[in-house]
C-alpha cells in the first residue's frame, strides 16, 4: 500500500481544509523558509499518535492554526490520512483536536487510541518506533547516537 | 524477546553493509555494526563503523559532516528494511551533502520508490528534486498571520514533453 | 564584573536587532534580547526572540530551521561585533537556507567583510561561494590513505576578464 | 588587521608542509564532502590555543596526520598563522605538538602559553570566548540555547 492524501484542517500553519497530494512512489516537498513544509511532517506524526512533546510544542492546543500568535481560528484542528492498499482499497484514518486530548477515527468511526494504533500496525506503521519518519536535523545526531543509544533503537523495531 | 532482538540485529547488519555500497556506489565502502556483548547484544551497546570510498577504517567521530550523514542514512535504510513501514519520509537530510552525494542518494531513493516503497522527501536542492515523479510546492500566504498554501505538479507530465522534444529534434 | 556584562548586553541588544533586520532586508523583522531578571541580568537567563517576516511575536521554538539558522547568525554577528576579532570563520552555516536566503546572507556577508572584517566561509553551495573574493579549493588525494590538497583562485581576475568580456560585447 | 596565511605540517588530513591561502577580505573554501575542509578550521581553533577536546579527537596526538588510521607520519605535527597589521607589519603564531602537549612560537620565538595568549588577545583573538570560530552543525543549536546558557555566552564575551 502507499499513502494517497493527506488532508488536514487548521492544523499548524494550514488554514481551514486543505487536500495536500495525491502522494506517487517518490514524491518531493519543496518551498522557501518557513513556508509550512515540516508541518507536513508533523501533521503525518500526529495522525500516527505521536505525542505532544514530539510535534514542536508544548501543549496540543498550540497546534492549531493561529494558536502560536494567541488567536487560535478554531477550538479544534484535524488531520486524516487516506492510505490505499495494493488492491485499490482505501483506510482513511483521522485524529482530531478535542480539548486537551484527541479522538481517533478509522474508517470514520471512533475508535480508541489502542484499537486505532494496531490498525495502523495492521498497514505496517509502528508509531512508538517512528520507524518511517526522519525529522529535520535528525540525521547527523543518528551517526553519533552512543552505543547504548543504538541498543534502544534496535529494541524499539524488534 | 532475545531471540527477536537478534533476528533484527542480524537482519540490520547484513542489509547495512548493502545498503552502504548502494549509497557509495562502491563495493570498497563497508558498514559494519558490531555489538559490545556478543553472547547478549540487547545488554550493552551497539557500535556502528564505515569506511568511506577512498578511506581506511577510522573512528566515527573522525568522518566528515557528508560522510557522516551518508553513515546514518544506510543505518536508518537498514533498520526501516527490517519491518518496512509502507512509506518512508525524510525531512531536509540532504543539508550537508555536496552535489556528488546528492545525486547517488537520489538516484537510490527513486530506485527504491519504484521496487520497495514509497517514499516522500521534503528539499530545498534542485539537484534532488527534479529526479521525483510529483512535486508538492508549499507556498507562503501573507494575511494577518501566514497561513500555507499548496500546489501540486506531476513531473511525469514535464518528462513526456522534455522526451517528445528531444524526439522532435532527432 | 557587572558594570561589562551590562555593557556588553546593552551593545548586543541594540546591535542584533540592527543586523537582523539587515539579513532580512526588511524593517519589519526584529530581534530582542531580554533578561529573565533586569536589575541583575547576569543572575538569571536571556531570553531571545525574534519576528521573522511577514510573521508575527512567537516563540523561537515555532520557527522553521531555516528561520531560527538567519536568528542565530544575527546572535553570532552582533556578539562579535562587541569585541570584533579581525575575521570571522563560519563552516556551513547555511545548510538550512533556501536560495533567498543564500543571496541575503551571502551580500551580508560581502558587505561586511569589505566594511568591517575579514571573513571566511565554507559553503557547498554556489550560490554562495560565487559573490566570494576568492576561493580556496581542497582536493582529496588518494593514497595509502587520503590527504589534502589546496588549489587557490582569485575572482578578482576572473570579474575582469567577465567585465571585459561584456565591455567588448557592447 | 587580517589573516594572511596559514601554513599546516603533518595536521589531520594536510600531509607535509603545505600553504593555504593569501586570504582575502571575503574567502570561501569549497570541495567535496570530506576532502579536509573542517580541517582548516580545526587548525585555525588549533593554533589559536583551543583545548583538544573541541577539536573533534580525545588525544593531541590524534591530530597528526595518519594517526586517525593508526599510521602517523611523524611525531610532530604544526600550524603557522601568519597575521598581518593594517601597517603592513607581519606577526606569525605558531603552535607545534610536543608528545602530550605542545610548544607556542611567537614571531619565531618559543614563549609560554599565557603570554601567546596575551598576544592573540593583542590583535583581538580571544580563544576562550571563540568570538571569531563558528563549527559546522554549531548555527541551529545556538538558536536554540536555553536562556541561562545565553547568559554564559556573554559572560564569555565580556
Ligand atoms: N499553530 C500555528 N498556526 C499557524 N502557523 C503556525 C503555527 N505553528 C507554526 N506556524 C508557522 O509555521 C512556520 C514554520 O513552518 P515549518 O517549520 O513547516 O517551515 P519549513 O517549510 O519546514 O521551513 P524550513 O525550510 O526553514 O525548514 C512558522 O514560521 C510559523 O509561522
Ligand atoms: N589525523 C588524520 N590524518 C589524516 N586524515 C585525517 C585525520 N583526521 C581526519 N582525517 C581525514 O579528514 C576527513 C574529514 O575531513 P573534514 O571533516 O575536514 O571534511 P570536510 O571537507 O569538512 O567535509 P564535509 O563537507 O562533509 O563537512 C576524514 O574523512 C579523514 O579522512
Ligand atoms: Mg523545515
Ligand atoms: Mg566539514
Amino acid at each position: 500500500g502507499y499513502l494517497k492524501l493527506l488532508l488536514v484542517e487548521n492544523f499548524k500553519s494550514w488554514r481551514g481544509q486543505q487536500c495536500i497530494g495525491p502522494f506517487k512512489k517518490f514524491t518531493c516537498v519543496i518551498g522557501p523558509n518557513g513556508s509550512g513544509k515540516s508541518n507536513i511532517m508533523d501533521a503525518l506524526s500526529f495522525v500516527m499518535g505521536e505525542k505532544t512533546s514530539n510535534l514542536r510544542v508544548r501543549h496540543i492546543q498550540e497546534l492549531i492554526h493561529g494558536a502560536h500568535v494567541g488567536k487560535p481560528v478554531s477550538s479544534t484542528g484535524s488531520v486524516k490520512m487516506v492510505y490505499c492498499e495494493e488492491s485499490g482499497e482505501e483506510k482513511t484514518f483521522s485524529r482530531i483536536i478535542r480539548g486537551n486530548g484527541s479522538e481517533f477515527l478509522f474508517n470514520g468511526t471512533a475508535v480508541s487510541r489502542s484499537a486505532y494504533t494496531k490498525e495502523l500496525k495492521e498497514i505496517g506503521i509502528i508509531a512508538r518506533a517512528r520507524n518511517c519518519l526522519v525529522f529535520q536535523g535528525e540525521v547527523e545526531s543518528i551517526a553519533m547516537k552512543k552505543p547504548k543509544e543504538r541498543t534502544q533503537l534496535f529494541e524499539q523495531i524488534s | 524477546r532475545y531471540d527477536q532482538f537478534s533476528q533484527c540485529f542480524e537482519h540490520v547488519s547484513v542489509a547495512i553493509d548493502q545498503i552502504y555500497k548502494k549509497f557509495c556506489r562502491n563495493n570498497g565502502a563497508q558498514a559494519f555494526l558490531s555489538p559490545e556483548n556478543p553472547e547478549e547484544p540487547y545488554l550493552e551497546g551497539i557500535s556502528y563503523n564505515c569506511v568511506a570510498p577512498g578511506k581506511r577504517f577510522m573512528p566515527m567521530d573522525n568522518l566528515s559532516g557528508g560522510e557522516k550523514s551518508i553513515a546514518a542514512l544506510a543505518l536508518l535504510f537498514a533498520m526501516h528494511s527490517f519491518r518496512p513501514a509502507p512509506f518512508f519520509v525524510l525531512d531536509e537530510v540532504d543539508a550537508a551533502l555536496d552535489n556528488t552525494n546528492i545525486s547517488k542518494v537520489s538516484s537510490f531513493i527513486k530506485q527504491q520508490s519504484h521496487e520497495k516503497f514509497q517514499i516522500i522527501v521534503i528539499s530545498l536542492k534542485e539537484e534532488f528534486y527534479s529526479k521525483a515523479d510529483a512535486l508538492i510546492g508549499v507556498c507562503p500566504q501573507e494575511d494577518d498571520f501566514m497561513f500555507s498554501r499548496v500546489l501540486t505538479l506531476d513531473l511525469a507530465l514535464y518528462l513526456d514533453s522534455n522526451e517528445n522534444e528531444r524526439q522532435m529534434k532527432h
